[in-house]
């Protein structure tokens, strides 16, 4: 799976996400990846969310709109997205990954999983990782 | 308000041999979405973009490189939402075409629906002028090798994680 969030120079912001779905899925097999607030969510209200991970679980609990719920209730695009992520783990065992915008242009790449390949650029200056604290 | 791409090349199993490409390609596609903010373009082109490159890069599990389904096929889903409308669009179960990106966006630019799937979908893809790609074009040595160990019953279990 692959995904994008943006803000641009007018405040709008945007989501994007794709993929190939699951190693070896069942013939006909869809995840979260199309499901809006499952697979991804923006709103210029409250910011965009870009999901990867296991996607029945991440269905089960509408991962992207449950970050920008915790956003809307306060929490940073760090904070959301981890309490999102942890919900996920300890409510059914799901592991996974997000990247996370508001519309103030805060970000965060947060991951439950042992990798998640990921970049961030802004104010010209180019951020990634792939592993845990990267 | 400071303008931002970020992008996420998946949180599925990444040997060590291939971790260099998935953060190359990762940056690669973050300086091609920053560039399209940069260049005045919306926070729609940028993810746009920056997922169509992720889609061509073989390193990653969406359009070329896809992993297989179960009878080595690729099937293939994709999502986009603008935050100003609320507009979205999505694919689900597309195949035989290279950037689902860009038919997903089409579903949010040219119909009143959220979702169109399988042939339904093709067949949107065709209307709109979106070319075929032969199933071989999407599909590498690595993901065919994957299905393949993945088929036998003894499937190393790290590699055998639910992650897309």
């Amino acid at each position: 799976t692959v995904g994008a969030v943006a803000v641009d120079k007018e405040g709008n912001i945007a989501c994007a996400t794709s993929t190939g779905g699951m190693l070896n899925k069942m013939e006909g097999r869809v995840g979260d990846t199309p499901i809006i607030g499952s697979g991804g969510y923006a709103d210029n209200l409250l910011g965009a969310v870009s999901t990867t991970g296991h996607g029945e679980t991440i269905m089960k609990i509408t991962l992207a709109r449950l970050i920008l719920f915790h956003m809307e209730q306060g929490q940073s695009a760090e904070a959301a997205s981890d309490l999102g992520l942890a919900y996920m783990k300890s409510r059914l065992e799901g592991l996974g990954g997000v990247v996370t915008v508001d519309p103030q242009g805060h970000w965060a790449a947060r991951f439950s999983s042992n990798y998640m390949a990921w970049a961030a650029a802004q104010e010209d200056t180019l951020h990634y990782g792939l592993y845990t604290g990267e | 308000m400071l303008p931002v791409v970020v992008v996420h090349g998946g949180a599925g199993y990444i040997p060590k041999e291939r971790s260099e490409l998935s953060i190359s390609g990762v940056c690669s596609a973050v300086q091609a979405g920053y560039t399209i903010l940069q260049g005045e373009g919306s926070s729609m082109d940028a993810v746009v973009e920056a997922v169509i490159q992720m889609e061509n890069n073989p390193a990653f599990n969406a359009g070329c490189g896809s992993v297989l389904n179960i009878k080595g096929e690729v099937e293939m889903d994709a999502l986009v939402m603008d935050g100003k409308t609320l507009g979205s669009g999505a694919v689900s179960a597309v195949r035989n075409i290279a950037n689902p990106i860009q038919l997903a966006r089409l579903v949010m630019d040219k119909t009143s629906h959220a979702c169109l799937t399988a042939e339904g979908a093709s067949q949107f893809a065709r209307s709109m002028g979106i070319p075929e790609v032969p199933l071989e074009s999407l599909i590498t040595e690595y993901s065919r090798m994957r299905w393949k160990k993945n088929l036998a019953p003894d499937a190393n279990p790290v590699e055998c994680q639910m992650l897309g």
